[in-house]
């Protein structure tokens, strides 16, 4: 405990911290304790969750220095059972910070397996919380942020946009991956592939698709998330498209996903 | 001369790479002589103008520092009038290693500004090339990379995703772009907001855009860019869209916004 899943892509726009946000909320719904962590300077993931700006420190870069009690950066979302370590401006120099360090692709790791005793007073219930899985966020790079939570993960996650770029970029990221896996952390697996933005009516997706479940077979999640509006449209309301708008073909596939993910993890 | 200009916006997936292969295509076609800086290690670029991965080195890594004259580092693209550095793998390492450097935001600037003698025997044409503008295409994120771009630019040009995370990281690199104009380069100029991916069925799109024109007036151009398979087809062909179907809504709309960026050009 708790099981450490990464979404990771280097490639951006691909559907990373929609994919976190959601398969986060959509395990909370069924009853997991769930601890996400933002560990991209955008903090993307901290407002699709409804984070004020002004609420995120300390927050993951003060875990990733070991800088407050991991409690202390914990806050609690309007989602039950999802709490998340915000990202703030401040994790925007982590990665110059970490060049020098020894052990720099092991500071997450540290800090994130460390029990958190308690949830922070002001942030919530304030007893210690045993998490099920905690879901990373990375940045569009295979920088040290990334290479910390790999490092950190028992499990990757990978968006892929059904686009041409996306796919090119696979190989290398499946590469990188390895070398962590070798080198850093034999633990870590890829869980799977998840196909973002799919859209039936375009030959580009169908293409994708069949390119990547030849070259990676079950590694490829059955349920892909096609290309929905609403998914878009949650952000500003600082929700999950699962809460913004359950009824749509977006949510619904998220949901179907996550019932996807889960049930791989019962097995494992 | 050059003149170089930057696209940059460190939120993933806006169409950087898209953007910079177009706007430099259609420049070519209206007789200037461009040249293209990959400046991302996914070497997106590069693939788009057909550049065969095993043709990248010597290439923006080389170029960043110093390791070869630039002009070796110099490929033709089968568009008349458009030149290439690519990217290839060794710049992956590229940010790590300029961390501890002196002057380390200075790199490019110090190594583009230099005369290209001659395009390289086996790549071009063997004699000294002045080109009217260089266009650089960066990474999604503000590290030591796209800084190197903004302290050696003139000006900057902004893709801007016509969705809610793209249009929260706008102010950031608004701010980003001052503190590099302040502190390394006082004639770094936002040249404009590209509107991009627009849907005008999509109630999103016209927010974004109608927020960002009251935000940042005629900073933002007249012609959009809207969503267009076409455009994300081309590159699986290694050409821009302007050279695949010059007639798609995506090419059409590409001219329409070179001219309307040249025409600012011209009366600078
Ligand atoms: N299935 C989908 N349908 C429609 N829009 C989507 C879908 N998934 C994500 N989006 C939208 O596309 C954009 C990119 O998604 P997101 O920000 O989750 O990607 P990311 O990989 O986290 O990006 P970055 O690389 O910048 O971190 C967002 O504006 C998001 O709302
Ligand atoms: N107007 C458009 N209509 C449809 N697809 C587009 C459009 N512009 C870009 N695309 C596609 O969307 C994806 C993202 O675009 P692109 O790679 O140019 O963005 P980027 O900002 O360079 O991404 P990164 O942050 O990874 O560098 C690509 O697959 C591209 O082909
Ligand atoms: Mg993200
Ligand atoms: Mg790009």
């Amino acid at each position: 405990k708790p099981r450490i899943i990464v979404v990771a892509n280097q490639k951006g726009g691909v559907g990373k911290t929609t994919t976190t946000i959601n398969l986060a909320t959509a395990m909370a719904a069924v009853g997991k304790r769930v601890l996400m962590v933002d560990l991209d300077p955008q903090g993307n993931a901290s407002t699709g969750v409804g984070i004020a700006p002004a609420q995120r420190t300390p927050g993951s870069y003060a875990v990733l220095f070991g800088d407050v009690p991991m409690a202390q950066a914990i806050r609690q979302t309007a989602i039950p059972g999802l709490d998340i370590i915000p990202a703030a401006s401040d994790l925007a120099g982590a990665e110059i910070e970490l060049v020098p360090e020894a052990n720099r692709e092991y500071f997450l790791n540290t800090n994130l397996r460390a029990r958190p005793q308690t949830v922070g007073e002001g942030q919530g219930s304030g007893s210690p919380v045993d998490y099920d899985y905690i879901i990373i966020d990375c940045p569009p790079a295979l920088g040290l942020l990334t290479l910390n939570a790999l490092v950190a993960a028992d499990a990757v996650l990978v968006p892929l946009q059904c686009e041409f770029y996306a796919l090119e970029g696979l190989s290398h990221l499946l590469r990188t991956i390895d070398i962590i896996k070798r080198n850093y952390n034999p633990h870590l697996e890829l869980q799977g592939v998840i196909l973002t933005m799919y859209d039936r009516r375009n030959a580009l997706s169908r293409q994708v698709e069949d390119e990547v479940r030849a070259y990676l077979g079950d590694k490829v999640y059955q349920n892909v998330i096609p290309r929905n509006v609403r998914i878009s449209e949650a952000p500003s309301h600082g929700k999950p498209v699962l809460i913004y708008d359950f009824r749509s073909t977006g949510a619904q596939a998220y949901i179907l996903l996550a019932r996807e993910i889960l049930q791989r993890e019962a097995a494992l």
